[in-house]
């Protein structure tokens, strides 16, 4: 449901 | 609670502050650098002869890159990450839009009541396509009454750690995880306050009803425009933008 998001969140934490 | 001792009630304040430099978008000497440049009329009006649905693509578009930059804010935060997903996309969901007309006050200009939009200063009137005025008129109010307050930098920072770490948020799993978080960086936004003797600063706020209400404008105003245009919101707005709000 929250594609992008998910995908923002796990993109590394820089 | 995660946060006891005096220095690391000092490390999350270095911790929120860091965070926010580097998540800023546009640093505050370059936004008042700009203020000169002011859009002229000739450039206001072609703002203003655009379609309702260019004017809106552009703004979805600046307000996601936007949005992107407070995600990248809230993964920095000390102990955000070490939130379930749902409950980060939960805050984010709930609170990024919030984040977003927070930082605004930055890019406003009290003295001539203009905001920096894609490259220039210019004032309501420049996004008269929308459709919007009451919702624009508001966001540019609130944006006055909290540039008003000359809030530091720093307090920026903590001000928006807090607008989006809020326990309140419905839906959220590990509700007691997010409390801790939430009381942690109330106690270092309330050290940083005492240690610059600015405390004055916390009861002049805005109350959080305030920004809800321009965040429910917002949503309305879209809900509006995608009746009337569903073709260029699916095929024209930026994926993150549908998913938080449409």
């Amino acid at each position: 449901k929250h594609r992008i998001l998910h995908k923002l969140l796990q993109n590394g934490n820089s | 609670a995660p946060y006891a001792s005096l220095t690391e009630i000092e490390h999350l304040v270095q911790n929120v502050c860091k965070s926010y430099r580097e998540t800023c978008q546009l640093r505050l000497e370059e936004l008042l650098r700009q203020r000169a440049n002011l859009f002229s009329r000739e450039e206001v009006s072609s703002y203003q002869r655009k379609s309702e649905w260019e004017m809106w693509e552009r703004c979805a578009h600046r307000l996601t890159e936007a949005i992107q930059h407070v995600v990248e804010f809230a993964k920095r935060l000390s102990g955000f990450m070490e939130l379930c997903q749902n409950d980060q996309i939960i805050l984010l969901k709930a609170g990024a839009m919030e984040v977003v007309l927070v930082r605004m006050c930055r890019a406003y200009n009290a003295d001539n009541h203009t905001v920096f939009f894609e490259g220039k200063y210019g004032g309501v009137e420049l996004f008269r396509a929308l459709g919007c005025g009451e919702l624009i008129g508001s966001i540019f109010d609130f944006s006055h009454s909290l540039s008003a307050l000359r809030l530091s930098e720093d307090e920026i920072a903590l001000y928006t750690a807090l607008v989006l770490i809020n326990a309140n948020r419905p839906g959220l799993q590990e509700k007691r995880k997010v409390e801790q978080l939430q009381c942690s960086l109330e106690l270092a936004f309330h050290h940083h306050l005492c240690k610059t003797h600015r405390q004055g600063v916390l009861a002049q706020l805005p109350p959080k009803g305030r920004l809800r209400s321009l965040c429910s404008q917002h949503l309305e105003k879209l809900q509006v425009f995608q009746h009337l245009h569903p073709i260029v919101v699916q095929a024209a707005f930026p994926p993150l933008y549908k998913e938080l709000f449409s």
